[in-house]
């Protein structure tokens, strides 16, 4: 995951740059012993901060503050988890085993099946090959993670025809800034775009992974994660 | 939208539309 060097010469993915928040830390809690059960604990903590974040920087993207309230909220409550797993993805693109949720807080393979997200782990390792054989730049993943905020696909919105201009903006941002980084690739824009399935099928395997977890009882989770998780339900 | 609360009161809080 390459910092970015050169002008990306399109201004709305100039400003996603711009705005993409410093990265959050793990907390984990010191008062207890270090096992499963508190990896998980410290991997709900987190993300939960993580949404609150997405949620913050959602109100950044060009044209989502301008949608109503309703659809504002429609678009985060079905595609906050793509957004996370986007966050995810772009810290663990340089890793080749571990999953990087945070800076200091990177899950292996025995990791993640002692606490029991192995299914979660193969997934997602799924996605992070896929990107890192396509060398995804930070340009284009600020552009997936708004794109999947504007590609939700939720059923109740209230203006199609704004969401539609909203994902137009970003669609043509992304084309814009294709032909000029790959212009020996002219399908990149679109194998980008077929990304989309494989990245929705990995946040809906989260999301059952959570659901799983709040229904056992063992995790504590915060009420916005809840709240969210609900709306997927 | 009351089921919803945090979210909601989240995007009410200082919504700051971006032109570009």
């Amino acid at each position: 995951y390459s910092s970015p060097t050169k002008p990306t010469g399109n201004k709305v993915i100039s400003h996603l740059l711009m705005m993409e928040p410093t990265p959050v830390c793990a907390m984990p809690d010191p008062t207890t012993p270090d096992s499963d059960i508190k990896t998980l604990m410290t991997l709900c903590d987190l993300l939960n901060r993580e949404l609150l974040v997405v949620i913050g920087w959602a109100k950044h993207i060009p044209g989502f503050s301008a949608l109503s309230l309703v659809d504002q909220m429609a678009l985060l409550q079905s595609g906050w988890m793509e957004a996370l797993i986007l966050v995810v993805v772009s810290r663990s693109l340089s890793f080749t085993e571990e999953l990087v949720f945070a800076g200091n807080f990177r899950l292996d393979r025995a990791q993640c099946r002692a606490a029991g997200l192995q299914d979660l782990y193969t997934a997602l390792k799924h996605l992070i090959s896929k990107y890192q054989q396509m060398h995804l730049s930070p340009e284009e993943v600020v552009t997936l993670k708004a794109m999947v905020l504007a590609n939700s696909d939720s059923g109740s919105v209230e203006n199609p025809e704004a969401i539609q201009q909203f994902q137009d903006v970003l669609h043509e941002a992304l084309q814009d800034f294709e032909t000029g980084r790959h212009p020996g690739d002219p399908h990149r824009t679109g194998k980008l775009l077929m990304t989309l399935p494989l990245l929705r099928q990995t946040a809906n395997r989260a999301v059952d992974t959570f659901c799983r977890l709040q229904l056992e009882g063992r995790v504590p989770m915060h009420k916005l994660f809840l709240e969210m998780l609900e709306a997927k339900m | 939208k009351e089921k919803h609360k945090i979210l909601h009161r989240l995007l009410q809080n200082s919504s700051s539309p971006v032109d570009l």
